[in-house]
């Protein structure tokens, strides 16, 4: 799966995710990727988020509206991300990722799975990682 | 602090020979999402080009390189949202389309409905005059490899259930 959120000099927020589904899945399965509020979100008001992971999972916990749930109570991005990562473990034993940014441009990359490859520009750097609590830098 | 962009090309199983590529790729990814911004594109024209970049991308599950379902065919899905309106739109398991997001964003764009799926979705795509792509250029050798590796009954466990991600 692979996916993406921006938010614009204008301040406009967008969302987008696309994937190839599951291995060896069932013909016709259908995951959380295309799923409002599943595979991705974006709300002016809020914040954007894209998913990756177990998609039945996913969409059990609508992570996307319950990232989007914590942000408006105030949380980070990074905090509401791994609230919501940390209650989709405990209430269905699902992995996954998330990439999200508020309005204002402060952006999270979290998941706990062992690997997402993310990338994240912002003020002419590009951040990246691909383990767990990797954060390299270069310049744009 | 704007503009932003922040992609990713998937959580969970990554073979160790795709380690770099699949970093390069998420790189690449965002610097011309970020140049897509940095000229006045919206933060919709930036996350649907960079995702169409990552799904041109053999290294990851979409679009090109997608991972076969259990008849050993290509079902992708996509959707995209912006947060000015709320519009959107979706697709599900549509086949021998090279580029599934620029059909989600065409539904979001082009008609009343938020989701199109299967064969509805793929009339739709005629009709808007995107050009279907063998099947065969969407399966890489890798795919085709994890998807026999899966029929086996002895396969990997670990892999098989880390495979159940998208």
């Amino acid at each position: 799966t692979v996916g993406a959120v921006a938010v614009d000099v204008q301040g406009n927020l967008a969302c987008a995710t696309s994937t190839g589904g599951m291995l060896n899945k069932m013909e016709g399965r259908v995951g959380d990727t295309p799923c409002i509020g599943c595979g991705g979100y974006a709300d002016n008001k809020t914040g954007a988020v894209s998913t990756t992971g177990h998609g039945e999972a996913i969409m059990k916990i609508t992570l996307p509206r319950l990232i989007l749930f914590y942000m408006e109570q105030g949380k980070s991005p990074e905090e509401a991300s791994d609230m919501a990562l940390a209650y989709m473990m405990e209430r269905v034993s699902g992995l996954g990722g998330v990439v999200v940014v508020d309005p204002k441009g402060t952006w999270a990359a979290r998941f706990n799975t062992k690997y997402m490859a993310w990338a994240a520009a912002h003020q002419e750097q590009l951040h990246y990682g691909f383990s767990l609590g990797e954060d390299f830098t270069e310049p744009l | 602090m704007l503009p932003v962009v922040v992609v990713h090309g998937g959580a969970g199983y990554v073979a160790k020979q795709q380690f770099e590529a699949s970093t390069a790729g998420v790189r690449e990814a965002a610097r011309k999402g970020y140049a897509i911004l940095k000229s006045g594109g919206s933060a919709l024209d930036a996350v649907v080009e960079t995702v169409a970049i990552l799904e041109n991308n053999p290294t990851y599950n979409a679009g090109r390189g997608s991972v076969l379902n259990a008849k050993g065919e290509v079902e992708m899905d996509a959707l995209v949202m912006e947060g000015r309106t709320l519009a959107c739109g979706a697709v599900s398991a549509v086949r021998r389309l090279a580029n599934p997001i620029h059909l989600a964003r065409l539904v979001m764009e082009k008609t009343s409905h938020v989701y199109l799926t299967a064969e509805g979705a793929s009339k739709f795509a005629r009709a808007m005059g995107i050009p279907e792509v063998p099947e065969e250029s969407l399966i890489t050798d890798y795919a085709r490899k994890c998807w026999k590796d899966n029929q086996r009954p002895d396969a990997n466990p670990v892999q098989y259930q880390i495979g159940k991600m998208g």
